[in-house]
């Protein structure tokens, strides 16, 4: 994350981290305690060799050791569902639940095709690329302002289309999701509800003054995350 | 325990005509083809030095030849009874090793100078008489290495101002460079990396096995050359040694490392598949692939980077080492191996329409009954129980197994599979709208709110 600053204990419980080899690959979220949320392009394919990757819940430092880190819950992947055609989303089935506890919580999905509306603050979570901004390895948080599609297309020249499937924050400042935060939520509250609207995908640039980051919109795909918890 | 034959190149159903002034054929003896080349090996009791015979099929009969195809005046005839056995030393234009044992034709220094005749001391006086060399085949002007020296064949040159100079004969490995895996290498290398001698392709001895040139005829199993008839990483044979049964070969690897012969097709596949390059990667079973690169749950030795030119990427099917039709291992532990039957056949079965759907797909009423990733899907009926008031509404239009959308999916039609790791996903089909992302938003004042608030006490 670039910009922002650490995430104090007990926020970002959702969070998760996916580790490639033993290194930091990618973010996600968990949304069910068997069932994390992220960028399909973190994974070769649809059917990766999934022996290298490994998740791990509850650590607000990937460096953590002694107390710290007996609170992180670590599973491998037994299955990637990718989302449908032009989503960019998947699913990764654990193969056992995390176990819900103070740091590992789920975090809530929209409601259905629902919308954020403009200028809304949320926030983007990760332990990716700081570019200097400090607290290397730290979960961190930034708070971005959500842009309209149409403004954000503007913002974007109109050299990527911003369908309904997609939603944009932030571009007010040089600030935002960067490498290896990729995967992570865009998370939005209202009263005390928190909720994952967007997910950070690969390939859109990172943290750039007047161009939002633009993510996977959550809601246009609820109903397909709901049919893969059910089936 | 050296079989005879060893020393002999066969052609099928050819006999050898030649002029009857410079020729010599014995007379036709009963025998078994073994016992024909020790006859014409031993040379024991011969007029004339056996360089070839001739083998009757039918009548089993045994004829010894003073000549081969590369006399001069002789020539080739097609004659179905008869098959040629020639000597191997007469024959190859190239060596193994230094050579000692060339006894080819080539009379030509590696700058071109014409050869002396060893017999000759002129332009250059020597010691390599043939009558001091017999067993060297000093004959004529042909290049020879009676001295055993690491550069191979050579010989004094018609130049006075050359003493002698080597004839730069290639090895045998060099001849011919092999692409991908070897597998149509059909070049003149007959020993394995080791040194080891191989065994002829349609012998029992020393080692038995399956490889016979008549069960395999595409696979050039010629002799005792190293072939690769199996897809293995490189060409290979049976050895002569009784001790190792089969060793790779060393073969000159080509500069360009395509196939050339493998017609590549994606969305079905000719012969036996070996070009094929799409992306199925599910069994007809519905059984995921294992990826080429894992060794879960099977483990195997087809790693990608010891086979290039095969293309195997991540789980698709493919058909490395000439197998039937394309296959895979399986990411069931109970099944190693299965053919990937449900790749069409190119031709046989026309490749499936580009097919589309409008809107949702939740119209859609075509015969598609496969899911992206290529499984085949599973009848409505099996889930029933899942899904029951939709799966009865399908169940009255008999939609089978084909992909539909009877809960209105805004990502398009879909189907169950009897697959238990995608136990469903949605079907190869694309909407006929180039961007069905584009639905219609809903207006400001219908705007659903994403939060569900959970009352509480």
């Amino acid at each position: 994350i670039v910009g922002g600053g650490p995430v104090r204990i007990k926020e970002g419980s959702w969070m998760v981290s996916i580790q490639r080899g033993s290194t930091h690959w990618c973010g996600g979220s968990l949304v069910r305690e068997e069932w994390v949320l992220t960028d399909r392009q973190c994974f070769s394919s649809c059917v990766p060799d999934l022996s290298e990757y490994r998740v791990w819940l509850g650590i607000s430092h990937l460096n953590e050791s002694g107390e710290n880190d007996f609170h992180r819950q670590e599973r491998r992947i037994s299955h990637v569902i990718c989302g449908p055609e032009g989503s960019s989303l998947a699913l990764l089935r654990l193969t056992q639940p995390a176990l819900p506890r103070e740091r590992v919580r789920i975090i809530q999905l929209p409601v259905a095709d629902c919308r954020i509306q403009e200028d809304t603050i949320c926030s983007v979570y990760g332990w990716g690329e700081t570019k200097g901004t400090g607290h290397e390895g730290t979960l961190k948080r930034v708070h971005l302002p959500i842009v309209s599609n149409e403004r954000c297309q503007q913002l974007h020249n109109r050299a990527i289309p911003i369908n309904s499937s997609k939603l944009c924050a932030g571009g007010k400042r040089d600030e935002g999701v960067c490498e290896k935060d990729y995967g992570g939520p865009l998370v939005c509250q209202e009263s005390n509800s928190k909720v994952i609207v967007g997910v950070s995908i690969n390939g859109r640039g990172c943290a750039r003054q007047n161009r939002p980051a633009i993510f996977m919109n959550v809601a246009f795909y609820t109903g397909w995350i709901h049919k893969v918890f059910k089936n | 325990k050296r079989h005879a034959l060893q020393d002999y190149q066969k052609t099928d159903a050819v006999s050898l005509v030649a002029p009857p002034d410079a020729s010599y054929m014995s007379k036709g003896r009963k025998m078994s083809v073994g016992k024909c080349a020790r006859r014409c090996s031993r040379n024991r009791k011969l007029q004339f030095t056996c360089r070839a015979f001739s083998f009757n099929q039918k009548t089993a009969k045994c004829h010894l030849l003073s000549y081969d195809s590369l006399t001069v005046g002789v020539r080739i005839e097609n004659d179905s009874n008869f098959d040629l056995y020639e000597k191997k030393d007469f024959m190859r234009e190239c060596i193994i090793g230094n050579g000692l044992n060339y006894k080819g034709k080539r009379s030509v220094t590696k700058s071109g100078v014409q050869c002396q005749l060893w017999n000759s001391k002129t332009p250059h006086e020597h010691n390599f008489l043939p009558q001091r060399h017999k067993h060297r085949d000093l004959r004529e002007n042909l290049c020879r290495n009676p001295d055993n020296t690491t550069t191979g064949p050579w010989c004094f040159t018609t130049d006075p101002k050359i003493r002698h100079q080597d004839c730069s004969i290639p090895q045998c490995s060099e001849v011919e460079c092999m692409t991908c895996n070897g597998e149509s290498y059909r070049g003149p290398m007959d020993h394995t990396e080791s040194g080891r001698e191989c065994q002829r392709w349609d012998l029992e001895e020393p080692h038995k096995h399956l490889f016979h040139p008549k069960r395999y005829p595409d696979k050039g199993l010629k002799d005792n050359y190293c072939r690769n008839p199996d897809g293995r990483q490189r060409p290979w044979c049976f050895t002569t040694d009784p001790s190792t049964p089969w060793e790779y070969c060393n073969i000159k690897q080509c500069d360009s490392d395509n196939s050339g012969d493998v017609d590549n097709t994606t969305t079905c596949f000719r012969g036996r598949g070996e070009g094929y390059r799409g992306t199925v990667g599910v069994t007809p079973e519905g059984v995921t692939c294992q990826r080429w690169d894992a060794q879960f749950p099977h483990r195997h030795s087809y790693a990608p980077q010891n086979y290039r030119c095969k293309d195997l990427r991540e789980n698709y099917c493919r058909n490395p080492d000439g197998r039937q039709f394309p296959w895979c291992f399986t990411t069931d532990p109970n099944v190693p191996v299965a053919f990937c039957t449900n790749i069409p056949r190119c031709g046989v079965t026309p490749p499936e329409p580009e097919e589309c759907y409008t809107g949702i797909g939740d119209t859609y009423n075509g015969k598609r009954a496969k899911t992206r990733s290529g499984i085949p899907c599973a009848p409505w009926k099996d889930h029933r129980e899942s899904n029951e008031r939709y799966v009865d509404l399908l169940m009255a239009e008999q939609a089978g197994n084909f992909c539909r959308n009877p809960d209105k999916d805004k990502h398009g039609p879909w189907c169950y599979t009897n697959s238990s790791s995608i136990p469903w996903d949605y079907c190869a089909l694309k909407s006929c709208e180039p961007s069905h992302n584009n639905l219609p938003q809903k207006d400001e004042s219908t705007r659903t709110s994403c939060f569900v608030h959970k009352q509480v006490r």
